[in-house]
């Protein structure tokens, strides 16, 4: 089992090696990955030895090999189909953006309860009433959901998307949700982003 | 000097506490305090003890004097202005929101390089052209940034902030941005939310 700070790192590995193949490089040393993803090289040796030998020491790791590792690794080579439900502020900007930058993940379906968004398109995704949400699940096989709900309505959302064997919810609502172990939850909470970043100014910008 | 996941929470438990503090409660156990913010008990009371002694064991925490104490230490007394680049998608979302759960952060000034946007007020907040940067951090005494441009657009505009002696980033482009010790960057990268989503599911799901 890798720790999950390593995990976390693995699509970065993946976007930058993505970046030096297409550049045409076939070779890249630990200090430079280190400097183009800010994460330090001794780490970078540690996350790779999770997955066995990776590169020789002093040589450098091949640029190619890699890709196709993390590709396999990362299960980037199969489209993984998500669900947004709350089209407002935060989820039309999602729906515009649509992860085009990555082509293993898309936006296939929306949800809301506005009667002005429901039954119509944005950014080539359909916006479905809430009633449609079981239905939609079980039809496209979604199994990862993205929750841009108000506060207040993010718990009973929840249950209902712990019924229909969701195995995933990446949450902005500023509460953390309640679900068993075979869900997992990623918070995305950008009040505490910034917060944090108030803090660390505020206590050691002098350092 | 508290770790970075430690500082992470504080936020959190500044969120619940004032909850709590608004429905009248005067104490509350840290296996409350547990369950609501989904942190578990032996954390909390770590976190808790780099700040001195916060509470009785057995006896549960205060509500108030932590709220004080949290206050004081987030310094939510006093307003933070920060300014956001790049009103597109993302960023024409965030500036609707314009953090209004929280009364310690504000954006009190936007810039972009679109002729239709610049010269406008959006939520309230004036969008300035990027000649005007410098001068506006300078009056505004801005000292965090967020930024929501193209990424090809990023580290220039980075540089110009190193230089205008902003201290803090909170990065939305998904590149890693170069920046000196003195400058504290968060990276919210959520095309990378999702694929580690995908990752902890597809391997670990039926645990
Ligand atoms: N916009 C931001 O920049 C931002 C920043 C930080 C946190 N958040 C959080 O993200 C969430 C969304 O924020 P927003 O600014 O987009 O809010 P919003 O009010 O603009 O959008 C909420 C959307 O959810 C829909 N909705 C309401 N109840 C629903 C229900 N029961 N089922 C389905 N859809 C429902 C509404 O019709 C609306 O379209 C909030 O929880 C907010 O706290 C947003
Ligand atoms: N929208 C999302 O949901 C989302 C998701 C993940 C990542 N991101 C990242 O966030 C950033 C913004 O995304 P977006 O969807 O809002 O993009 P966008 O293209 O909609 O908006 C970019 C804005 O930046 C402005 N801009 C361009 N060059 C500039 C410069 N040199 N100086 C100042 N302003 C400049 C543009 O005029 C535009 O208003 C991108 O880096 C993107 O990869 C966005």
């Amino acid at each position: 089992k890798i720790p999950k700070a390593t995990a976390k790192r693995l699509p970065l590995y993946y976007r930058y090696l993505t970046f030096l193949h297409n550049a045409g490089k076939q070779k890249v040393s630990s200090t430079e990955l280190s400097e183009a993803v800010k994460v330090d090289s001794a780490t970078i040796r540690r996350d790779f030895s999770y997955f066995g030998a990776l590169g020789k020491r002093g040589y450098g790791y091949d640029v190619d090999s890699l890709l196709a590792f993390f590709a396999k690794t990362l299960n980037q080579d199969h489209l993984t189909n998500v669900a947004l439900i709350g089209v407002g502020n935060l989820g039309h900007a999602l729906l515009n953006y649509n992860f085009r930058q990555t082509n293993s993940v898309r936006i296939s379906a929306a949800f809301d309860v506005n009667p002005d968004l429901t039954g119509t398109i944005q950014s080539g995704v359909p916006i479905y009433p809430m009633d449609e949400l079981e239905t939609q699940i079980k039809d496209q096989q979604i199994d990862i959901v993205i929750l841009t709900v108000p506060t207040q309505a993010a718990q009973d959302i929840t249950d209902r998307l712990i019924k229909a064997n969701v195995h995933g919810i990446l949450n902005f609502t500023p509460i953390r949700i309640s679900v068993p172990d075979t869900v997992r939850v990623q918070n995305v909470d950008l009040v505490n982003e910034l917060q944090t970043l108030i803090y660390f100014i505020d206590h050691y910008s002098n350092q």
